[in-house]
């Protein structure tokens, strides 16, 4: 049984994917097998349930901007409906020789199929749901880049202004991303960064606020230029930390071992 | 989102599909 990488993934693909094992291993045992039932109304079911996901799939690449998204989906998406029209040659197959031996190997490799076709499309999904998350920590980069040149209370102000918002929403989607996760080490890597940027954000803005304050009363500002610096690199570092781990997968971590 | 339940039906019917199937050789196991 393979690791899903999400809680939703595995929600969604653990009840199948013991199905499929047990059908494997009920297959090989029996060789011969009894006569298989008719498949016909549960094998519609099944057809139903893809010509829907085909659409929704569909209408996702449609109205989606992600390129990667756009050229990966549809290859999942015909993986699903190759499935479906094997476990449709079976039940046919079926239906004249409930007997039949090759119409079993297709009920086996159409389900597999459904079971890696669907596997794809959630992967997909969730790199591109992934993608959104590290765009806004991209935007968090960017002002903090622009961190250094504040030397006025008005241009901190618009700073916190701009910021703020930027960095509730990278808080709120790690946190939730974090929650997601099925690998532990990774989870407690997102944690232990995010938490880090929640203690670094309102100390740097103190230290940006101290250097202004210098500034305007013409006071050296060497010393708080340095801290304020210091604190943005740590920053820095937690959300490309941050935006490493999000893109770890399971899949990764074998690669090294 | 809709792609997941999309997704989540598929699995559901095939979860029943397979069931149908593997009930007939469970019994000759």
């Amino acid at each position: 049984m393979p690791t899903f990488h999400t809680k939703t993934i595995a929600g969604i693909l653990e009840p199948v994917a013991q199905q499929v094992s047990r059908l494997v291993i009920l297959h090989e045992e029996a060789e011969d097998g009894n006569a298989m039932p008719d498949l016909e109304r549960p094998v519609q079911g099944v057809s139903k349930a893809v010509a829907n996901l085909v659409k929704v799939g569909r209408d996702t690449i449609n109205s989606s901007n992600d390129q990667i998204l756009r050229q990966d989906m549809p290859a999942s998406l015909q993986r699903v409906e190759r499935a479906s029209h094997l476990l449709e040659e079976a039940s046919a197959m079926l239906k004249i020789d409930p007997y039949s031996q090759p119409a079993r190997k297709k009920l086996i490799e159409g389900s597999r199929g459904i079971l890696q076709g669907t596997s794809l499309l959630l992967t997909c999904f969730d790199e591109s749901e992934v993608r959104k998350i590290i765009r806004e920590c991209k935007k968090v980069l960017d002002y903090l880049a622009v961190a250094e040149v504040i030397d006025s209370m008005e241009d901190l102000v618009q700073f916190v202004k701009d910021l703020s918002p930027c960095l509730t929403k990278v808080s709120r989607d790690v946190d939730y991303r974090e929650k997601e996760l099925t690998h532990q080490v990774h989870r407690e890597m997102l944690s232990r960064s995010l938490e880090s940027i929640k203690t670094l954000a309102p100390v740097l803005i103190c230290a940006m606020k101290i250097y202004v304050q210098l500034v305007a009363q013409g006071k050296t500002e060497h010393e708080a230029a340095e801290n304020r610096n210091y604190l943005v690199h740590r920053m820095t570092d937690e959300i490309n930390e941050i935006i490493r781990v999000l893109q770890l997968t399971t899949y990764d971590e074998d690669e090294w071992e | 989102e809709i792609i997941l339940e999309a997704a989540k039906s598929i699995t559901q019917a095939t979860a029943m599909l397979i069931r149908a199937a593997s009930n007939a050789q469970k019994e000759l196991v």
